[in-house]
């Protein structure tokens, strides 16, 4: 039985992509096998891991006009499995307008997944008929959320949206997870923040804050995970000390 | 006849909102009198300017509902005039779904503004209807761009998607302006970066280049400007100089 987490913000550039894709390197590198689904129609976790999106045949579009089924669609990349995005799912809103279960389709072709411990899925900076796809399909949702001023602003709404898809589509929904991302300690705005956020998420809020951290944001340009491009980064070590906290918490208490 | 100008770019978190309320400030510090509209129903503008987006009674979404005019939903702050968001701006996609012309919305509103040299447009990250009601009403688009490696990625479907409106629905649309933002001078990734987009962009990219600075994410949690809040930092420095390249290239050549 997969853990199928969902990374959801719709605030842009909070690092949803970033922990999605280092996330389940980490995993993978505690020898944890791991499905990864790119949403986002930017496609930047699949250019992340060198992926050309725009040159594939077949992409999650696919899986949403039902031309090709999970495992067709799958690439193996850096010890992942990887459902690549691609730059048409932009239209898919409108494509899908007048069908019923709209939401259910990603939940769908999720089924037909065998042997993954973990499911994650990359979702865009929207509360879209995409986003709404992951929380339909998901059991367990983790937030990145930047510690800067308008980050807990735009929680009100997630949580709000969250609830409706937890009552009208799936029953099992739950946050699970707050991730403080692009973390600077000598601003005392982010400690600040910081602080509010662990009084209001308590457990939930994972021990490891992810650092700003330099090789984060250069490793998409050599098409590598963290774990590949510098090792020995703060970023290395912060993801797999994430995905340590991620593996602790499976088992049974 | 004012100065109609689109903050635009489909990537989240890269400084639209940053930009838009700082160059309109810089602007009006220039004498100049500006109007900004706050398209994204994050409404991060409206809160960035102390303004309690979830507790107004007349919004940028009256405009699209036809419920208010122009003049009635402007709320004057720090000596610019602001047509504030919505959070329930999010269903508009839905709610116009069949509307014939549901892209001049905004642009029939703004037919109605007078008296102001420049209107800036802060777009969500997404090429949706209001973004495309932004890139209808406007002739101008500045794209911020944050000097990382997958900046460049996302550019050709904006620039596709600005051809189609350009095309289609805005014969008078351009492209004026490239805005690097969110600059590290000590990372080698953003000087390497900034190269290809001077590369690409020639004189459309400004010469006046935004550091990152944390005044500028801490300005919003007093809800003011960086002028206000930090008139001695980088950040004000950064945008006073940005605004006075703006207003430069207004003057008759
Ligand atoms: N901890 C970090 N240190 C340094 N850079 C980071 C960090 N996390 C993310 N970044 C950089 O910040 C930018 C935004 O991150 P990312 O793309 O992961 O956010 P996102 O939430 O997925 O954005 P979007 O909403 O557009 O999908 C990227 O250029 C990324 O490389
Ligand atoms: N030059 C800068 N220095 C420091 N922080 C910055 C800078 N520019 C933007 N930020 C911070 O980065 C975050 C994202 O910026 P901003 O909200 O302006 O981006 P955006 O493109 O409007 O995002 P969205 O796509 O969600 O609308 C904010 O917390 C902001 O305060
Ligand atoms: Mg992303
Ligand atoms: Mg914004």
């Amino acid at each position: 039985m997969s853990e199928i987490i969902a990374l959801c913000n719709q605030k842009g550039g909070v690092g949803k992509t970033t922990c999605a894709l280092n996330i389940a390197a980490g995993l993978e590198r505690m020898g944890e096998k791991v499905l990864l689904i790119d949403l986002d129609p930017q496609a930047h976790l699949t250019y992340s891991l060198g992926i050309p999106a725009h040159e594939l045949q077949r992409t999650v579009l696919d899986l949403f006009k039902g031309t090709h089924g999970l495992t067709d669609t799958l690439l193996a990349v850096e010890g992942l499995a990887v459902v690549p995005s691609s730059l048409d799912l932009a239209g898919l809103d409108m494509e899908l307008a007048g069908t019923p279960g709209r939401e259910f389709i990603l939940r769908e072709s999720l089924s037909q997944a065998d042997g993954f411990a973990y499911i994650l899925i990359d979702c865009p900076p929207s509360l879209g008929i995409l986003t709404l796809n992951a929380l339909t399909a998901a059991r367990e949702i983790y937030i990145p959320l930047q510690t800067e001023f308008l980050a807990l602003k735009g929680m009100s709404k997630l949580i709000e949206t969250i609830d409706t898809v937890k009552r009208r589509l799936n029953r099992d929904l739950e946050i699970t997870g707050i991730i403080g991302t692009r973390y600077d300690a000598r601003r005392k705005l982010n400690k600040g923040i910081m602080e509010t956020i662990g009084e209001r998420f308590g457990d939930k809020l994972f021990k490891t804050i992810i650092r700003e951290n330099i090789s984060l944001a250069e490793a998409p340009g050599y098409g590598q995970t963290i774990f590949r491009y510098a090792p020995k980064s703060h970023g290395a070590e912060d993801f797999l000390a994430l995905a340590g906290e991620i593996v602790a918490r499976k088992r049974p208490a």
